[in-house]
């Protein structure tokens, strides 16, 4: 494992705690869009479906362990958790999330590089969580106060993918025939999305200021 | 193998 890819696992996973300390020590999931971690719960339930079967290390099946719990423990806390329930902004996040879902996963039974039923499914998840911060990024353009803790939370997530990237590009240049276009087309996509976040992210926090997204 | 190098990713 390199470097930047080390480094993306950890973003990530800090991401999922810095939203998990948000949720469960103050009891809020203010600004956290509900459609877009039900997104990534299908997008870990539908990736991991090898969890059991193809053993790759302990690192491996620990971390997908935390992926899978941690979203839908998330999921769960917004849908059930009385406390936290209440601080959903639920008028807010109105993007029509299930229709990310079929466009996605004919598009993976189209394109794919294997058509078995783990491959599909594999597939499907990463052009779905290519997509899945789209409700997210929508409701922080509606959000007027942005919390700290939601900023950081969505600037860990696009780090994350951003030093993915930097670890496809090391390890093409480092490991023979590593070249997978379907992961690497999405992640680009899907770092894209961040970009315009990014920008109002470091100038807010070039200046000083709240961070705000222009409608 | 190929197949290898892409699932030991998350």
């Amino acid at each position: 494992m390199n470097i930047f890819r080390l480094a993306g696992d950890m973003t990530h996973l800090a991401s999922v705690l810095v939203l998990l300390l948000k949720i469960h020590t103050i009891k809020s999931c203010a600004g956290i869009s509900l459609k877009t971690q039900e997104l990534f719960a299908i997008v870990f339930a539908s990736r991991y479906l090898d969890i059991f079967t193809d053993f790759i290390s302990l690192y491996n099946t620990l971390m997908k362990l935390i992926f899978l719990g941690s979203s839908f423990s998330i999921v769960w806390y917004i849908r059930r958790h009385k406390l936290v329930r209440r601080s959903y902004d639920k008028d807010q996040d109105t993007f029509r999330h299930y229709f990310l879902l079929l466009p996605c996963f004919i598009l993976a039974l189209l394109i794919n590089e294997k058509f078995t039923f783990k491959e599909v499914m594999w597939t499907f998840s990463l052009y779905l969580e290519a997509v899945a911060i789209l409700p997210q990024l929508v409701l922080l353009q509606r959000t007027k106060n942005i919390d700290n803790l939601t900023g950081q939370y969505v600037f860990l997530l696009g780090a994350y993918r951003g030093l993915y990237i930097l670890n496809w590009i090391y390890r093409y240049f480092t490991e023979p025939h590593y070249v997978h276009w379907i992961p690497w087309i999405s992640g680009l996509v899907q770092t894209l999305l961040y970009a315009d976040f990014f920008y109002y992210y470091f100038e807010s926090w070039k200046n000083n200021k709240k961070l705000q997204l222009p409608a | 193998s190929n197949d290898m190098n892409l699932k030991d990713e998350l």
